[in-house]
C-alpha cells in the first residue's frame, strides 16, 4: 500500500518559484490533497516537484527542482512544496539508476563531460525523456554496480565513478540511532517505509507535528521512541513495523550534543550519570541487566551510550526526566525526581533590595540570559509599562526594573517573542531579607471557581 | 494517591505527553491555564507541542468514546520565579466548564491557611497498594503550621500527618491541594515531588501557591 507521495520529500509552508522571466511551464490543476498532486506529477515524465496550496485546493506541476537555476524557495503557510527524491537527495539507492542529482564532478575531481557532447569521448549514450542524461552531470544510464559516473573531459581518462554514496551508508548510525537524519526509507527485509504524516496502512501516534525534534520526515527511518534501530512503518499491511538496515558508524559509541552530569540533571537527563538508583518515593531500582521484577528492552548491551550501568536512574528514552524499572512488581517504573535539575539561570550580575522596586542598575537580560527589551518599544511585546505611564519607575533603555512592585524580583520585557515578560539575572542582596509573606486578609470573597456538586462524589463512592 | 478513595475533583488535571502517558497532575485555574510543578517538565524552553491536559474524567486510560473527557493541547510553558517550582500552562483552547470540570479558586495574596483547615489532595498516581488503581483519588488532609512543620521555607507548607498511610505519590506531582474556605475550593498548595509516599506519621509538603499568586495573574493578564 505504497503512497503516490512516498517518492517525494515535501516541506510544508515552502513555496518553490521559478526567478527569471522567461517563460516556464507551469501546469496547475485542482486537487484535494497532496496524495492527489503526487499521482499527476508522477504521471509526466517531466514533472519534478509541486506546489499544493491546500487554501486554493490546486497544485502547480514544476518542471524544475530547488536545485535548478534560478529557483528560489519561499515561505507561504498555505502551501507545501514535494519534490522527486531522486532530483533531491545526495545519495543513492539500489545501484543509482534513479539518481538525477546535480554532482557533476568524479570522485577524483574531473570535471564529467556533457552527455549531448561526443567528445573528448565519444559514446553511444543519447538523452531520453526517462533517462535523465542532462547536462554533465553524474548518471548510471548502464546499471553500473559501482553506481553513478560519467565520461570526463580528460582525454586519457575515459570515464569514473563519481564517488556518491549509498543512502544505507551515507550517513552512519552512532549509538542506537535517535539522532539519525538520513536518507534510507526501506527496511531491512526490503519492505517501503510509510509516511510518518499519513495513517495508512498503520495507524500511529508518532505525527511529524507532535515530535517536532524526533526528524519525522517523509517516510525516512527514524528512531523516536528510543527502539535498538532506526525504524519506521512498512507499507505492508502484514508488517507493522520493521527495523532499517544503516551502517554504524565505527567511531566511540557516543551521544552527539549530549553533556554528561554527575551531581545533577540538564534538560531530559539524557546525559545524567550519577548513582542515584532509588526513585522519587524510594523505591529501590531494577538493575538495567536483569529482566525481574519487570521484562523489557532496555539491555546494556544494545545501548552502549546510554549508562545503563547497575540499577542508576537514567533516561534510555527520552522521557521527561531519568528514570529506572522498580523492584516493585506492581509498579513497572518511576521518575526519579529528587535528582536535582543542574541550574539553569545565568549567574545573578547585580543584587537587588527589598522587592527591587528602587533598583536603578543597568542589568539588561533575564535570568535565562535573553536580552530585556525597550520600555519605550512596542515590539516584540506591546508594553503596559512605559516611561510615560510609570514616570516614576525610572523605566530607562531596557534595563530590568520593577514598576508593578512584583514580590519577585525586577523584571523585563523580553526579545524574545515567546516569552513577553521574565524576571532578571540579579538576585537578592546578602543579608537583606525579605518582607515576610504573612498576611491575613480580613474578608475573602471568591467568584464562580471553587465550586462544585458532592452529589457526584457520593455516587462515585 | 496512597490512602484516599475514589472522588470528584473537577478542577484536577492529567498532564499526558507526546506518548499519551500520564505523567502529573495540574489545576485548572482558569478556563485556558493549569498550574502545575516545574520538577515535571524537562526544560522551560520545552516545546510543548504534543503535550496535553484531560479533564473530565476519573479513569487514568478513559474509554475512547468517554463523552466528558476533554483532552486539551499545552500551547506553552510558563516558569515561575526560580524557588517556586511552579509552572504555568498555557491550553490551545478554552477548557469547557460543566459539573465534571471547574476551575478552582486562587488564593488571595500572601494568604497562610490557617492551620486545622480541611483539605483535599487528587490525582491518578500511585496507589502503594491501597485500592482503586487508575481511578481519580482523594484523599483528606488538614492544614499545619509552618511553625510545627519543620524544616521548611516560607513558600512550603504541610498538613498534619496521619496514623494510616496517606498522601501524595508519583504521578501526582503537581497537582492540587485544595482547601475548603468561605465555601469554595482555594488552590492553597501544588504536589511536590519528595521522599516516601504518604508515609505514616509524616506530614504531607506542598509549595505554597498564595506566594505566587501576583505571578500567576501577571502571566494570565500578559499573555
Amino acid at each position: 500500500q505504497s503512497s503516490p507521495l512516498n517518492k517525494y520529500q515535501c516541506s510544508k509552508g515552502v513555496q518553490l518559484m521559478y526567478r527569471s522571466h522567461e517563460v516556464h511551464t507551469v501546469r496547475t490543476q485542482a486537487a484535494t490533497n497532496r496524495v492527489d498532486c503526487a499521482s499527476l506529477c508522477s504521471a509526466l515524465s517531466d514533472c519534478r516537484a509541486f506546489n499544493f496550496n491546500w487554501q486554493a485546493q490546486s497544485c502547480q506541476l514544476l518542471a524544475w527542482t530547488e536545485h535548478s537555476a534560478n529557483t528560489d524557495t519561499q515561505q507561504n503557510a498555505y502551501n507545501n512544496l514535494c519534490q522527486k527524491k531522486d532530483y533531491i537527495r545526495n545519495c543513492f539507492v539500489g545501484k543509482g539508476e534513479n539518481y538525477r542529482g546535480t554532482k557533476s564532478v568524479t570522485k577524483s575531481g574531473i570535471t564529467c563531460q556533457h552527455w549531448k557532447s561526443k567528445f573528448p569521448q565519444d559514446h553511444r549514450h543519447s538523452m531520453t525523456p526517462t533517462n535523465g542524461l542532462e547536462e554533465n552531470y553524474c548518471r548510471n544510464p548502464d546499471g553500473d554496480e559501482i553506481g553513478p559516473w560519467c565520461y570526463t573531459i580528460k582525454e586519457n581518462i575515459r570515464h569514473e565513478d563519481c564517488g556518491i554514496k549509498k543512502c544505507d551508508v551515507d550517513v552512519c548510525v552512532t549509538c542506537n540511532g535517535e539522532d539519525y537524519r538520513g536518507f534510507v526509507d526501506y527496511t531491512k527485509s526490503g519492505r517501503e517505509c510509510q509516511r510518518w504524516d499519513l495513517q495508512s496502512p498503520h495507524k500511529h501516534h508518532y505525527q511529524p507535528e507532535k515530535y517536532p525534534d524526533k526528524g519525522l520526515n517523509d517516510n525516512y527511518c527514524r528512531n523516536p521512541d528510543g527502539s535498538v534501530h532506526p525504524w519506521c512503518y512498512t507499507t505492508d499491511p502484514n508488517v507493522e513495523r520493521e527495523h532499517c538496515n544503516i551502517q554504524k558508524c565505527t567511531e566511540k559509541h557516543r551521544l552527539r550534543n549530549v553533556e554528561f552530569t554527575t551531581k545533577c540533571f540538564k534538560k531530559h537527563g539524557v546525559g545524567y550519570r550519577g548513582t542515584v538508583n532509588t526513585t522519587t518515593s524510594g523505591i529501590p531500582c531494577q538493575r538495567w541487566d536483569s529482566q525481574t521484577p519487570h521484562n523489557h528492552n532496555f539491555l546494556p548491551e544494545n545501548y552502549e551510550c546510554k549508562g545503563l550501568e547497575e540499577n542508576y536512574c537514567r533516561n534510555p528514552d527520552g522521557s521527561e526526566a531519568p528514570w529506572c524499572f522498580t523492584t516493585l512488581p506492581a509498579m513497572r517504573v518511576a521518575f526519579c525526581l529528587q535528582i536535582k535539575r543542574c541550574p539553569e539561570d545565568i549567574e545573578a550580575e547585580d543584587c537587588y533590595h527589598g522587592n527591587g522596586k528602587s533598583y536603578n542598575g543597568k542589568v539588561a537580560k533575564t535570568r535565562k540570559g535573553i536580552t530585556c527589551q525597550k520600555w519605550t518599544d512596542e515590539t516584540p511585546h506591546k508594553s503596559e509599562f512605559n516611561p510615560k505611564a510609570y514616570p516614576e519607575a525610572d523605566l530607562q533603555e531596557n534595563y530590568c526594573r520593577n514598576p508593578d512592585g512584583d514580590s519577585h524580583g525586577p523584571w523585563c520585557y523580553t526579545m524574545d517573542p515567546n516569552t513577553k515578560f521574565d524576571y532578571c539575572a540579579i538576585k537578592p542582596c546578602a543579608g537583606d531579607l525579605k518582607p515576610s509573606i504573612i498576611e491575613n486578609p480580613e474578608k475573602i470573597e471568591f467568584d464562580e471557581c471553587g465550586k462544585r456538586s458532592d452529589r457526584m462524589d457520593n455516587r462515585a463512592r | 494517591i496512597v490512602g484516599g478513595i475514589p472522588g470528584n475533583s473537577p478542577w484536577t488535571i492529567s498532564l499526558r505527553n507526546r506518548d499519551g502517558i500520564h505523567f502529573c497532575g495540574g489545576s485548572l485555574v482558569d478556563v485556558n491555564w493549569i498550574i502545575s510543578t516545574r520538577q515535571c517538565f524537562t526544560s522551560c524552553d520545552l516545546d510543548p507541542q504534543g503535550y496535553e491536559a484531560w479533564m473530565g474524567t476519573l479513569f487514568i486510560k478513559p474509554q475512547a468514546n468517554d463523552p466528558q473527557k476533554q483532552a486539551i493541547p499545552i500551547s506553552k510553558i510558563f516558569c515561575g520565579p526560580a524557588e517556586s517550582y511552579l509552572v504555568m500552562l498555557k491550553l490551545a483552547r478554552p477548557a469547557e466548564l460543566n459539573s465534571r470540570v471547574a476551575l478552582i479558586c486562587l488564593p488571595p495574596e500572601k494568604y497562610i491557611v490557617p492551620e486545622g483547615t480541611s483539605c483535599e489532595i487528587a490525582g491518578w498516581g500511585d496507589t502503594r497498594g491501597t485500592g482503586y488503581e487508575n481511578q481519580l483519588k482523594v484523599a483528606k488532609l488538614t492544614v499545619l503550621s509552618n511553625k510545627d512543620c519543620k524544616r521548611v521555607k516560607e513558600n512550603e507548607m504541610c498538613t498534619q500527618p496521619l496514623h494510616a498511610p496517606t498522601g501524595a505519590c508519583e504521578g501526582d506531582y503537581g497537582g492540587p491541594l485544595a482547601c475548603f474556605t468561605h465555601d469554595c475550593w482555594v488552590l492553597e498548595g501544588v504536589i511536590i515531588p519528595s521522599r516516601g509516599c504518604g508515609k505514616a506519621n509524616q506530614p504531607g509538603m506542598y509549595i505554597r501557591v498564595s506566594m505566587y499568586v501576583d505571578w500567576i495573574q501577571k502571566v494570565m493578564k500578559m499573555n
